[in-house]
């Protein structure tokens, strides 16, 4: 129903917005939809500004701006409809070293209420995992798991 | 509800009956380039129908049994599962069935053939049905949760109307 | 033929005159998120006429003109040079026209009233002249050799004619 | 004309299987022309069967194996028409740290040839760099570079 549309828009939107100014440190972002009157059918619009920037089109941004951006409205949605897990593949890889960290805390904050898999190549991303397994194909072509380190095992023989 | 584990037979490049168990909090998949952990997440895609051929980067639906290697045949068939264990006891009915006790076990069959058959608990059904019962578990799962690799940017690069699909299956 | 330096004014968010020198070997480019490095990248594109305005990640050709910030006014031309500087001395002759010297510049200009002029050695021509210099002069210089942010699989994903292109442009 | 593609064809074929293979120690790869009998116009295929692994649909690579075949048909082609220059953004992003040190290994002997600008978030290949620039924007929205090692310079305190 449109009236349900229209609350979880809203509601995500300032739910992005506060995430997206944790993560940038500032700066503005939100959705718009195109056709105000027509809840039930209208298109949906975003804009992004980090900090001290101008407001462009949101295909000027960055790599790492763009992941960061979308990553803020994944979260910003989970906060107003929490999703018991979610998996997240090389999501870090456009992300310099202070980015890693701000994305890493933000999930390690959400994961009170959704279980995250994380697939990553980042030494920093792979630390801050209470659960650590690792993918080998000894045999060529064949996937096996390994588990290497589990919650409140210390950085002992596991890894 | 919580997602206990995933087990796979035959998925892409797991060949073998593979179980990872998921705990709490942040789960990290690490390796070398190739070696499958992509495929891992693919097949949690697949058992809840949030896949098409084309998103699981195959071009054909079979493109997901494990195709052989210089060693061994290919699978005929491919099976994988995902297990929730429920935290309230609730029954749910699902068309005068009823799903009870501790576990919600969701599973997916392909064969060559190209029949392919969802359980829930063993019992056949509808990819419909395992999106209603996941539903009614408390499960709240949308497919915008299941982030591809190279993927992270499609949002901002969707059309206005296909972004709006996303918050319709948050409302 | 050896590249020299870049130079450029009101690209993107190179808001004032910027010159970079090249080395020989590998020059890396680093700097955290979103501080201009494809922007960097995307300026060589420029110069070169290889970049069409939706490579250059903008909507419209003026996008690449500063666009201001919150204390900067937005510029009203874009200017950016690629020097080269020539081993061997032979005069290159274009349209009556002789270069020669040891230096050869290309240039491009973009007024936000869409005028766009293209310079070689301060003498104006067009795109299709800029390609036969450097072609004379031993560039061999060719678009795939910039490869975008993210687009490093655009060959795979290209179809069978696209990819032909490449081929051809080597050849 | 068709004479020339067909030499260029042929010669970036070998020189792109050649590579593939240093890259991955093993496996195959290369091109087909989907019509042989019309060299003006015909498309061109591709396959990539990394070691061990049974050939597949390019598709169903992973991001790092992508990104490695491509590289190699990129030195490929550079290897029977040298290019003055070449700009590389974050083509290490997707590999893992064994197929980082092969793909500096490889630029390292092409840049004889080449001159590579490499944008990098990675550490190993700032490392390989020989003039390193950094750009930064002090003032928010404008970017400036500055230059932090040159060539002979040891790591002193250019980094
Ligand atoms: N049906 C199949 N049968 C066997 N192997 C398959 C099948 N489908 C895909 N593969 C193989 O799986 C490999 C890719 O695995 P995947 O994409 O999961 O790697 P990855 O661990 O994510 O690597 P990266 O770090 O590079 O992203 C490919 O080499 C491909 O050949
Ligand atoms: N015409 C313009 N005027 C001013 N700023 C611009 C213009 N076009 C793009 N920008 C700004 O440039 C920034 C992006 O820069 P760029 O893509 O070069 O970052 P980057 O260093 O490559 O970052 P990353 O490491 O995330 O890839 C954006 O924030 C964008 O707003
Ligand atoms: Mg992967
Ligand atoms: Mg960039």
């Amino acid at each position: 129903s449109s009236e349900k549309f229209r609350e979880a828009f809203e509601a995500i939107n300032l739910h992005f917005n506060e995430i997206f100014q944790k993560l940038f440190g500032g700066g503005e972002c939100g959705m718009r939809l195109l056709d105000e009157e027509d809840l039930l059918e209208s298109g949906v619009d975003i804009y992004a500004q980090p900090p001290g920037k101008k407001l462009q089109n949101v295909r000027l941004l960055s790599g790492g701006e763009e992941a960061l951006t979308v990553f803020a409205l994944l979260m910003g949605i989970f906060t107003y409809r929490p999703s018991r897990f979610c998996v997240l593949d090389e999501v870090d890889a456009p992300l310099d070293d202070a980015n890693v960290t701000r994305f890493t805390n933000l999930i390690q904050q959400m994961s009170e209420q959704t279980q995250f898999i994380v697939i990553t190549h980042n030494k920093h991303t792979m630390k801050t995992a209470n659960t650590l397994y690792g993918i080998t194909m000894e045999e060529a072509g064949v996937s096996q798991v390994v588990s290497v380190k589990f919650p409140g095992q210390e950085n002992g023989d596991g890894s | 509800l919580r997602l206990d584990r995933l087990e796979m037979t035959g998925f892409k490049s797991f060949a073998d009956k593979t179980s990872v168990r998921f705990e709490e909090g942040i789960s990290g998949i690490v390796g070398p380039n190739g070696c499958g952990k992509s495929n891992l997440a693919d097949a949690i895609a697949w058992v809840l129908g949030s896949g098409t051929a084309l998103s699981l980067r195959g071009e054909k639906m079979d493109d997901v049994i494990f195709s052989g290697t210089r060693t061994r045949r290919p699978s005929g068939v491919v099976e994988a599962t995902l297990a929730f264990s429920r935290t309230d006891n609730e029954p749910i009915v699902l068309k005068e069935t009823e799903f009870s006790g501790e576990v919600l076990e969701i599973s997916r069959k392909l064969y060559r053939s190209g029949e392919s058959v969802y359980t829930v608990n063993q019992r056949r059904c509808r990819l419909k049905d395992i999106h209603s019962v996941l539903e009614e578990a408390g499960l709240g799962f949308a497919s915008y949760a299941l982030i591809a690799q190279g993927k992270i940017g499609w949002f901002l690069r969707a059309k206005p109307v296909e972004r709006r699909s996303v918050i319709e299956e948050a409302a």
